[in-house]
């Protein structure tokens, strides 16, 4: 079987000046899970090792880089999925998390659940020894200025975050 | 959001996502990420796929298990995420894209946003775009 791996790092608006920033960094993800693929790693490692690389590239809305909410937060969410057990793990509004996407590998590993949600997954980041970072760390400044332009009265932060029609 | 799918040597496929969430949303609004079925679906006898986009619209098609409903019933990943991101478009005005792989390696990024970046690795070549129809490819 030949190994295949694609990612994506999100659709909506990307503002032209942002757009060599996200190809970069997905064709730099799509290389780093390629290459445990090539060494005959699983795809689980591989989709884990390349969603891992786009949470910490700030260009993206994941991990590093996510947007705010409305209180000018970060909680995040991610999911993997084993094709071969149908197994799943999940994690919702989860914070000062580096990884939520290893986190929701863990709760598929470690757990008869498929989703941990807000403080009771940040406690299992805790006691599966998963370090937790400062919020200002998962905070760019292109997010807080998002975010600061979103509170004005009228704005439309889906139409912003989403853009048009394709 | 950012996600990926998989198949490795053995046949096996996976599929990952994460997301931030939207801009501004409420404190406590989950989206379609978590969701099984909705942020992704990974099954070795049909496909995986990954999904990004509004995601209401998403959960509320369940996208990722109705593109692979749709390849189960005989299309190929692409024309499958076509007909689904149509569906979820038409029927309740989301915007989106997915990443696709079945079990013979075939590949799929589509989307129905003016953008999404994407990027795929298989025999050796990588391929990368960014708007609608551009497919550029490389050496790894």
């Amino acid at each position: 079987m030949l190994p295949v791996l694609v990612v994506h790092g999100g659709a909506g608006h990307i503002p032209k000046e942002r757009a060599e920033l996200s190809c970069g960094g997905v064709m730099e993800a799509v290389r780093g899970g390629y290459s445990i693929l090539r060494a005959g790693g699983s795809a689980m490692d591989a989709v884990v090792e390349a969603v891992t690389l786009l949470e910490d590239n700030p260009a993206y809305n994941a991990g590093r880089g996510s947007v705010l909410n409305v209180k000018g937060e970060v909680e995040m969410d991610a999911l993997v999925m084993d094709g071969r057990t149908l197994g799943s793990g999940a994690v919702s509004a989860v914070r000062r998390v580096k990884n939520p996407v290893q986190l929701a590998r863990l709760v598929m590993e470690k757990t008869n659940h498929l989703c941990l949600t807000a403080e009771g997954a940040s406690q299992f980041a805790r006691a599966m020894g998963m370090e937790e970072v400062p919020e200002e760390s998962l905070i760019t400044d292109y997010a807080r200025m998002r975010w600061r332009k979103n509170l004005a009265p009228g704005a439309n932060p889906v139409e912003c975050q989403m853009g048009k029609m394709g | 959001t950012v996600g990926a799918v998989a198949v490795d040597v053995e046949g096996n496929i996976a599929c990952a996502t994460s997301t931030g969430g939207m801009l501004n949303q409420m404190a406590g609004r989950v989206g379609d990420t978590p969701c099984v079925g909705c942020g992704g679906y990974a099954d070795n006898k049909v496909g995986a796929v990954s999904p990004t986009g509004h995601g209401e619209a998403i959960m509320k098609v369940t996208l990722s298990r109705l593109i692979l409903f749709h390849m189960e019933q005989g299309k190929s990943a692409e024309e499958a995420s076509d007909l689904a991101l149509a569906y979820m478009r038409e029927r309740v005005g989301g915007l989106g894209g997915v990443v696709v792989v079945d079990p013979q390696g075939n590949w799929a990024a589509r989307f129905s946003s003016l953008q999404m970046a994407w990027a795929a690795a298989r025999q050796g070549q990588l391929h990368y775009g960014l708007y609608t129809g551009e497919h550029f490819t490389e050496p790894l």
